[in-house]
C-alpha cells in the first residue's frame, strides 16, 4: 500500500477516534481497512459505538447519530488534511439543539485555521458565526442579498 | 486561499448583479426556503468547474441561467465570479489575489476568465487540482449530502480517503 | 383506464392544486398522466410552480420546497383516501419556521378526522399537537417514555 | 381504526415494557437523537407485517431485538402489541378493540397474536390488507423519506396511486 496513504489514514484514524468522543461526549468511533487479496482493493469501514450503547451496523443509527458521525468524519479528514475553505449546506439538519451547539461550536474552533461558509436554518449555528448573510426573496422568483444581524435572522427563523 | 468575494449575475434566482463579501473565519447564510441559499452553493460548483448538471440539481448545463418569474424576463446568459485570497500562495499563480469567471449563454457557448484572461475550463480544473477544492473534496457539502460517506461502498469509501490523502 | 383509478385521480389532481396553493400561499401544482402507448403504461407526473416563480424540473426546488411539496401530494391523496392514523417522522426537517407552522396548522386541522402520530423536533409542530409524548434515555441505551408538557418539551429543544 | 396502545418489550432500544397509550387528534413524540423515538415507528410497521429488515434499519430481521448496552445485558426476544379502536368495524371483525403482537426470538422463532389467538404472518397481512395500512400506503412516513416520492419514476409513481386508489 501507499505509503503516504497508510500514514494520512492512521492520522484520520486516531482524528476520528478523538472527534467523535469530543462530539457525542463518549462513545467510541473505529476506522478499519477491510480485508481483501490485493492492498489497493482493501476498503475502508467505519464502526462506530455511541456513549453507553453497543456497536451496531450503521444503519441502525438515529438519524441524527448518522449525521453527527459523518459529520466527525468530515473534521477528522480536514484537521489531517486542511482544506482553504468549507461550505456546508444544512447539514446540521437532523441534529437535536443539544448537538447543534456542539456541531456549532467546533465549527467556530475549526474556523480560525480555515474559512467556514455554513447555509443553516438553526439557531445554534448562527449564533456562533463571525458574519451572518441574509437571502430574501422581496421580488418574485428574485435572490435578494441583505445583511442580518444576529437578533433579525434569530426572528426571521422564530416565525 | 480564503474566498474574498462571489458575484453571480444570471445565475439561478440571482438576476440582479448580487457581490458577497466574505470574512475569514464562520459565515452564516440565512434565510426562508427557496430564497437561494443553495443556489449560492450552486454558484461556487460551477465557477470551479462543476461539470454535472445533476449535481446543480439542474437536467442540462444551462439550467443555470434565470429562467424569469413574475417580476423579471428570463436572461440569457449566467456568470459568476469567485476571488480568492492568494497571499498563501496556494494556487500557483503570482498573484495576490485570484479570480475566476464563469460564462455560460443561452446558445450554449461558454467562458472561463482566469484574472481576467480568457482560458479553458481544464485550466480551471488543472489549477484547482492541488489545492483540496478538487472535484471529490471535502470543501463542499451540499444540501441532504452530509450523510451520504455512509451509505458508501467501503471501496467507494476508500477512493475518497485516496483523493483527500 | 381502470374507471376507479381514473377517478381517484383526478380527485387528487384536484385536491393537490388546493392543498398546494394554500400551503404555498399561491402557486400551482398538476399532476399529469404520461404519454403511452398502452393506457397501463402511463406514468405520474408532478408539474410545479411555487408563488412567483417559472415552473421547472423538480429537482431544481429547493430542499423546503420539495419536502413541502411532497406533503401536499401526502395530504392531497389522504384527503381523497382517507387512511385511519397516519404517522410521520421528522417530515418537516427541511422546512423554514414559516412553513413548518403551515404545516402544523394543517396536520392539526386534518386530525379531526384521521388519527395523526408526529415524530418531531420542530417547535411549531409541538405547539399544535393535543398530546405530547417525551422519549428519553435514561439508562444507558434504553428508552424511556416521559409524559412531557410544551413548556418542557420546548425547554428541552430549547437546548 | 385508531391506535390505542403500542406496547413494547425487548424492541430495539426498549429494553424495558413500555406502553404508549394514544388519543386521538394530534400526537407529537418529542426527545434528543438517539433516544428511541424512530424505533417506535419502526415498532408499528413490524407488528403490522414488516418483512424487510432494511426498511427497519437493520441487516436481518432480528436485529430488532434489545442487544444489550452498558447497563444491560442484550435479550432473548422482542414482543410489540398494537391495539386498535375498532368500533367503526374497519377491521373485518367482529370486535370493539382488535389487539396485533408479534414476537420474535434470537433463535429466528417467530409468533404472531390476533386477538391473543396464534395466527401466521399472512393473516396479519390480510387483516390490513383494505384498511389503507398496507405495504405501499402512506399510513406511514420514515424519517428522511418524505421527498422520495418526487424522486420515483412517472411510473413507480402510478403504481402508488393505484394502491391509494
Ligand atoms: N435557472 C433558474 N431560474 C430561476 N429560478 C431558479 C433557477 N434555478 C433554480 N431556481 C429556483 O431556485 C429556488 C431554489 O433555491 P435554493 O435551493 O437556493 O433555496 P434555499 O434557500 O436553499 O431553500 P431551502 O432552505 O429550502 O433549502 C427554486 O424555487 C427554484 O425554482
Ligand atoms: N436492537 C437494538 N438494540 C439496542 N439498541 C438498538 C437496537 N436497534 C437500534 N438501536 C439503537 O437505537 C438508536 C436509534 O434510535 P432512534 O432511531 O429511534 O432514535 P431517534 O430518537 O429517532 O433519534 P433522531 O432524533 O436522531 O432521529 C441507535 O442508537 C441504535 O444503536
Ligand atoms: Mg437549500
Ligand atoms: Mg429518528
Amino acid at each position: 500500500m501507499n505509503q503516504r496513504f497508510q500514514t494520512t489514514f492512521t492520522q484520520i484514524q486516531t482524528a476520528f477516534a478523538d472527534v467523535f468522543a469530543q462530539m457525542f461526549g463518549g462513545g467510541t468511533a473505529r476506522l478499519v481497512l477491510t480485508d481483501a487479496e490485493y492492498e489497493d482493493e482493501r476498503g475502508i469501514e467505519l464502526h462506530v459505538q455511541p456513549p453507553g450503547k453497543k456497536m451496531q451496523h450503521l444503519s441502525l443509527l438515529s438519524g441524527g447519530e448518522r449525521a453527527l458521525t459523518a459529520i466527525c468524519l468530515l473534521f477528522a479528514i480536514i484537521r489531517v488534511r486542511p482544506v482553504p475553505f468549507s461550505i456546508l449546506d444544512e447539514v446540521e439538519a437532523a441534529l437535536d439543539e443539544h448537538n447543534v451547539n456542539r456541531f456549532a461550536k467546533y465549527v467556530h474552533s475549526y474556523s480560525q485555521d480555515s474559512q467556514f461558509i455554513v447555509v443553516t436554518h438553526r439557531q445554534g449555528t448562527m449564533e456562533m458565526a463571525d458574519a451572518l448573510y441574509g437571502v430574501t426573496m422581496q421580488q418574485a422568483g428574485i435572490s435578494t442579498l441583505v445583511s442580518v444581524r444576529l437578533d433579525e435572522a434569530q426572528k426571521m427563523i422564530q416565525s | 486561499m480564503q474566498i474574498k468575494r462571489l458575484e453571480l449575475y444570471g445565475f439561478k434566482t440571482f438576476a440582479k448583479r448580487t457581490t458577497i463579501d466574505f470574512t475569514s473565519g464562520m459565515s452564516a447564510i440565512v434565510g426562508p426556503n427557496g430564497s437561494g441559499k443553495s443556489n449560492i452553493v450552486d454558484a461556487v460548483r460551477w465557477v470551479l468547474g462543476e461539470q454535472s448538471a445533476k449535481t446543480l440539481r439542474g437536467a442540462k448545463m444551462n439550467d443555470v441561467i434565470f429562467k424569469g418569474s413574475d417580476s423579471q424576463r428570463q436572461l440569457n446568459f449566467a456568470e459568476v465570479t469567485l476571488v480568492f485570497d492568494n497571499h498563501n500562495q496556494t494556487l500557483p499563480l503570482d498573484y495576490r489575489e485570484v479570480s475566476v469567471t464563469r460564462r455560460v449563454y443561452r446558445s450554449g457557448e461558454s467562458e472561463y476568465l482566469l484574472n481576467k484572461q480568457q482560458v479553458r475550463l481544464q485550466d480551471i480544473h488543472q489549477l484547482f487540482l492541488d489545492t483540496g477544492v478538487g472535484k471529490s473534496s471535502f470543501s463542499i457539502i451540499g444540501q441532504g449530502q452530509v450523510a451520504r460517506i455512509l451509505d458508501s461502498k467501503p471501496q467507494e469509501r476508500r477512493a475518497i480517503f485516496e483523493e483527500a490523502a
